[in-house]
């Protein structure tokens, strides 16, 4: 479907990669001084991997990254990440503390982290969660591309089998939606903040996922999600739980922030969104607006501490 | 497509580390298909598990035997995939 303007996208429904593709084509198109779409690479079938970048102007200035849906099937992150994106642009000018944060720095946004995923979910398997690269010697397909990163790589909380759903593949960064992430970090080498947004189960999480130590930040992070969750719940007073990874939720090897955070990033979170446990990955499209007006309050709060913590 | 027809998710709440190990095992039995789409950690922790229809009275008669608690978080995976896809394809037409 051809997008008209992104004032009448139907942001409370989930779409289809291409709408999504197309809509940021026009988001860019409408915001031309604000927003731009960049391709960071393509995926193992080839789809194009885009980037939102959102800069008002200097030159490699310090930055703050935001992805969803890695993993495919939690579609109401790609349905935020679209929200937020919108949010952004639209609040340039008019909300103080936006506009501030984008006279300082850039922000980008991978809202389709994982495309050839995210399209088997509207074609094929609605729960597929991993890549769609093929495993030699097996019929098994695809590589979780949340314990790919070189952090870890390997031990407790993945697993060595190609069918399972937390394969780790065979090598890090062997997965092509995640190398594509690490040669753009890598490369810009100025990004302050990394936010990667996953669902369900309501929790913000800082690293690490793979070892039981205490990052050397741990009180400054704890602290900021304590606030953020604290923003978030203000709004229809869901609940989250904070911490870290492996204290929070379970151990887990090879993990996004965990490889962020060794980068050098120090406000490296990742989310679980909405819900709690009774839809699950299947949550009614009536809940993505709530789901994204929440996650933004949090999300801001984590973008501002970055500004005015420069380091 | 696949089909989810007759699949459930179920909600467990193991309470003792021994019945988490027990769920973990269970979890990675490759014949019965499970599906982890919630991880627990420690006792009280709610699991949740996607079952496909085939291994429903498997996995809740081993449930059942060792006195692990559940209840039916999604009744009919498939009913709830309908009901998705509808909403989106009313939404493209409106």
């Amino acid at each position: 479907a051809q997008i008209r303007s992104t004032n009448s996208f139907d942001y409370a429904n989930y779409h289809t990669l291409e709408e999504i593709y197309n809509w940021m084509d026009e988001l860019a198109s409408e915001y031309p001084h604000l927003v731009t779409k960049e391709q960071i690479g393509s995926s193992y079938e080839g789809r194009p991997l885009y980037i939102l970048k959102f800069s008002t102007g200097g030159n490699n200035r310090p930055s703050i990254w935001i992805d969803t849906g890695i993993h495919s099937r939690e579609w109401v992150t790609q349905a935020t990440g679209v929200w937020m994106a919108k949010k952004i642009a639209s609040d340039y000018g008019n909300d103080e503390s936006i506009t501030s944060i984008l006279d300082q720095m850039d922000i980008f946004i991978e809202i389709v982290t994982n495309p050839d995923g995210f399209h088997f979910t509207h074609t094929k398997n609605r729960m597929w969660r991993k890549t769609r690269s093929i495993n030699a010697g097996t019929s098994c397909v695809g590589v979780d591309p949340n314990r790919n990163w070189d952090a870890g790589f390997g031990g407790p909380g993945a697993s060595s089998q190609p069918c399972s759903e937390t394969y780790r593949g065979p090598r890090a960064n062997s997965e092509k939606e995640v190398k594509a992430i690490v040669d753009f970090v890598q490369a810009h080498g100025n990004i302050k903040a990394f936010v990667s947004i996953h669902s369900y189960s309501q929790l913000l999480l800082y690293p690490y996922g793979y070892t039981s130590t205490p990052v050397p930040d741990k009180q400054e992070l704890h602290d900021l999600a304590q606030r953020a969750v604290s923003a978030l719940s203000s709004l229809y007073g869901t609940s989250y739980r904070y911490g870290s990874i492996i204290t929070t939720i379970y151990q887990a090897s090879g993990g996004t922030i965990d490889w962020t955070y060794k980068q050098g990033i120090k406000y490296s979170y990742t989310f679980e969104l909405r819900d709690n446990g009774r839809y699950g990955f299947l949550l009614p499209a009536n809940q993505i607006i709530p789901t994204a007006q929440e996650t933004w309050l949090a999300v801001k709060v984590i973008m501002e501490h970055t500004r005015d913590n420069p380091y | 497509n696949d089909s989810f027809i007759g699949d459930q998710v179920l909600r467990i709440t193991a309470n003792s580390e021994e019945q988490i190990y027990m769920l973990k095992d269970l979890a990675e039995l490759d014949h019965l298909q499970l599906d982890v789409w919630r991880e627990a950690v420690k006792p009280e922790d709610s699991m949740d598990i996607h079952v496909p229809h085939s291994s429903l009275q498997t996995v809740k008669a081993f449930l059942e035997s060792h006195g692990i608690s559940y209840s039916v978080m999604i009744e009919d995976v498939q009913s709830v995939v309908d009901h998705e896809r509808a909403e989106m394809l009313a939404a493209r037409s409106t």
